[in-house]
């Protein structure tokens, strides 16, 4: 899957 | 989520309550550098701008607004408190933030993952966090005698990013399209930032001797 531009750390 | 990332988060969690400790506690913020507070509470003002449109998990947003939350609080501290601000040396904290700013924002507008505001912004305090430490790392040089806390404060910083290292290589090997450049990068530049610090760091750990570096 593609995250794309989420940026998900902190 | 994987052990790294967690272990990373928590020791910059606890880098941050060690700090709160000595400034609550102690009442001082002796060696410790308001430009570096500071160049922090711009990196999270600036990568945390989807705070309240990207849901990841309630884990990231309770940890977002526990770093804008502090950050902003210590930088109110050592600025405003009357006891606290007291034992801030300012003569000693000179390094110019806009040394560290403009560079940064120029590179974020250069390189980012998408030319967007909010996209720029996240680059840019990805680049920034990378050098914060750098006045703080100054102050330490310049300061005779580190106490613990801002030892410990320091090392737990460098020690999160180190994990964070860590974690991006288990991503990387467990992840499909884990490719992160811009993090990878900057991340491993703040870490090798911190190399002299952890060698004496572990010098004075293991001769037993007060933390001290040399100028």
């Amino acid at each position: 899957p593609s995250e794309g531009n989420i940026h998900d750390e902190l | 989520m994987n052990i790294f990332r967690l272990a990373g988060d928590m020791t910059h969690l606890a880098s941050v309550l060690v700090l709160l400790l000595k400034i609550h506690t102690i009442k001082s913020c002796a060696g410790i550098s308001l430009k570096t507070q500071e160049l922090y509470a711009l990196v999270f003002a600036t990568r945390y701008l989807d705070i309240f449109t990207d849901f990841i998990s309630l884990y990231n947003t309770t940890m977002k607004l526990i770093f804008l939350g502090s950050s902003f609080s210590i930088v109110w501290y050592i600025r405003n408190h009357k006891i606290v601000s007291r034992s801030y040396d300012k003569s000693q904290d000179t390094f110019r933030h806009y040394f560290l700013i403009i560079p940064c924002l120029l590179l974020a507008l250069l390189v980012n993952e998408k030319f967007t505001f909010k996209e720029v912004m996240w680059a840019f305090s990805i680049y920034l966090e990378a050098v914060a430490i750098l006045p703080q790392l100054v102050l330490l040089q310049r300061t005779r005698n580190i106490d613990n806390l801002t030892g410990q404060y320091v090392f737990l910083l460098g020690a999160y990013r180190a994990l964070y290292i860590l974690n991006w290589i288990y991503r990387y090997f467990t992840e499909t399209h884990y490719v992160h450049w811009i993090t990878w990068v900057s991340g491993l530049v703040q870490t090798l930032l911190y190399a002299d610090f952890f060698y004496y760091y572990f010098e004075s750990w293991k001769n037993n001797k007060k933390l001290q570096l040399p100028a």
